[in-house]
């Protein structure tokens, strides 16, 4: 990838990582953040677009990336 | 709506509530107004009552702190995490904590802390977030709409779900002021605040509100707040007797003085000074004046009006100096004849209460320009 996108990319893994790791009880268990369908993270992303009533795509797509950059209560959303 | 894991909710139907410290970005006042506002809007739809506490230890403690705080959530700099409140319990259970980097706003710029506050305050009483995008409990911030409703039918369903519906039955939402107080019931009848017949033993102003007196009981109201807070005396004065004759605030110097027969109290927020009661006779009285009828500090003055019967005498501050003879009160305040059961001042008129009546007094006309029902301030 052109290195721009490449380390957009990188910037918005690491929103989304912060945001299910806040509001998601994410809690990232050393594997690489990469994207593998069963994963984790990709859980918790499904989890996070569900409750938002956004496209379960378990992607980091354009709308979930414009979701976690809005201001919010800090609790979570997610009993924990 | 959804509530904590558990359904942790308040067992009592009374919380208290303090602000710990408060954000340079509003004034005091605002932010008093902005949390008394946001705490009512859950007490118009269930039986909660919220009652402010100055000092020492309260069931919901109010925070504002930037980055970690104390706790273990901390913030995370302008923007994000705007708050957070702990479900209902002790020590931190009920607390809210406001992020000091966002800009906290009375308007619909910057961040509005009326409507965050309301939302926090959901959580302080148990409900955890909504997916409804049109409910309070949404966790996602929305620019704040003044005119619209701020409970949407989601977050009464859950509200009422732990705590059951206003005790007002016709449930439209407006506040009933009236608190069942266990300790009293052989009372026969708490004071209604829509009574025609409502009369007041006193009535002052009090940092920013307009404190009512009857028998055991205050109203407390804020002018930009539709509804009123109802409380006994007691939880605020315990030593206070109730039933009592007069009170009149002095800004300046942040105290109320409350008269009951021929003593007085001096009260700064719900401490009572030291040395009190005093005899009526040390504000310069004549001793054959064993009661006052009512008073109050015209604070662009400086005096201080006291109503006996159909008489006032007057206390200059300047001169520090008693009326010599107390001057009928008609003369003065034109319109008005008789004896007065309570006064207090609300910017730049004097409404003065006679049984069930009330009459707005302009200072600078200097003649009475309405005549008003006595439960005129309250929603009813």
């Amino acid at each position: 990838f052109p290195a721009g996108t490449r380390q957009t990319k990188e910037e918005g893994m690491q929103l989304i990582q912060k945001y299910l790791e806040n509001y998601y009880g994410f809690k990232k268990d050393g594997e690489l953040l990469v994207w593998k369908s069963n994963n984790a993270m990709t859980q918790k992303l499904k989890e996070m677009q569900e409750f938002f009533g956004l496209e379960v795509t378990g992607k980091l797509d354009s709308a979930t990336l414009d979701l976690v950059q809005k201001r919010r209560c800090g609790l979570p959303d997610v009993a924990g | 709506f959804s509530t904590f894991a558990g359904e942790p909710k308040w067992t009592k139907q009374v919380l208290t509530y303090r602000l710990v410290n408060y954000t340079p970005d509003l004034r005091p006042a605002d932010v008093n107004a902005a949390i008394e506002k946001a705490l009512s809007v859950w007490s118009s739809v269930t039986p909660l009552r919220f009652i402010k506490k100055d000092r020492g230890d309260a069931d919901i403690l109010i925070s504002f702190a930037a980055r970690g705080h104390n706790d273990f959530i901390p913030f995370d700099g302008p923007g994000g995490s705007l708050a957070h409140a702990y479900a209902p319990g002790k020590d931190f259970g009920g607390d809210a904590h406001f992020d000091e980097d966002e800009t906290w706003t009375k308007s619909t710029e910057g961040t509005n802390l009326f409507y965050v506050a309301a939302h926090e305050f959901g959580h302080s009483l148990g409900l955890s977030h909504s997916k409804d995008p049109n409910a309070l409990m949404y966790p996602v911030y929305r620019k704040y709409d003044p005119s619209g409703l701020l409970l949407h039918q989601d977050d009464i369903a859950g509200i009422q779900y732990l705590y059951g519906p206003s005790p007002n039955t016709n449930n439209d939402q407006r506040e009933s002021t009236e608190i069942k107080d266990p300790t009293d019931s052989k009372n026969p009848a708490l004071p209604n605040s829509c009574s025609p017949n409502l009369t007041f033993d006193a009535v002052t102003s009090f940092r920013g509100e307009i404190m009512f007196f009857k028998d055991k009981h205050i109203w407390r109201k804020h002018p930009a707040v539709r509804t009123a807070d109802f409380e006994l005396i007691s939880s605020f004065w315990p030593q206070l007797p109730p039933g009592v004759d007069a009170a009149y605030e002095i800004p300046e110097k942040d105290e109320m003085v409350i008269f009951k027969g021929n003593e007085f109290w001096v009260v700064r927020g719900d401490t009572i000074l030291s040395g009190y009661p005093q005899k009526l006779y040390t504000l310069g009285f004549l001793k054959d004046v064993t009661k006052i009828d009512a008073a109050f500090h015209n604070r662009n003055e400086g005096k201080t009006y006291y109503f006996i019967a159909d008489k006032f005498w007057s206390y200059d501050k300047r001169s520090q100096s008693m009326d010599r003879k107390p001057l009928l009160i008609r003369d003065a305040f034109p319109g008005i004849n008789g004896k007065i059961d309570a006064v207090f001042q609300h910017e730049n008129f004097l409404y003065f209460f006679s049984g069930r009546k009330q009459f707005e007094f302009d200072l600078d006309k200097k003649r009475v320009t309405r005549f008003l029902k006595t439960n005129f301030w309250f929603p009813c």
